[in-house]
């Protein structure tokens, strides 16, 4: 996945049954930000696999602070780049037990 | 650890924590 600065990771295991999994989201490299960003540290969320689109999640976090206007397409990107690794390793898995 | 949630209108919960040293990229 491309680089985009932000980083978002499982924050638990993935059983690969549950919609609903929790996800850790940080900046690693703020310059690959459009706009002023603040030192909030990691945040952490869920995020439903079969109903919740990261674009809206990332807009729920610029409303909420964390990020600026601007980076909303960024941080859309990084948790969608994230969910489609899950989604991957998800089917790779049923591939493999079948 | 200090920790503080934030609660968006739409319900979702967004948990904030410190950063742990050792996943922050060397730069």
């Amino acid at each position: 996945a491309e680089d985009t600065g932000v980083r978002v990771e499982l924050a638990e295991d993935d059983d690969g049954k549950k919609d609903s999994i929790a996800l850790k989201l940080w900046v690693e490299d703020h310059k690959k930000l459009k706009g002023k960003y603040k030192e909030t540290g990691a945040i952490e969320f869920m995020f439903d696999l079969e109903k919740d689109v990261p674009e809206v999640v990332a807009q729920e976090m610029v409303e909420s602070g964390f990020f600026h206007e601007s980076d909303a397409k960024t941080v859309g990107k990084s948790i969608r780049d994230r969910v489609a690794l899950i989604k991957w390793r998800r089917e790779r898995t049923v591939s493999a037990a079948a | 650890s200090a920790t503080a949630q934030v609660v968006h209108s739409a319900g979702r919960r967004f948990i904030v924590s410190p950063v742990p040293e050792a996943r922050l990229r060397e730069q």
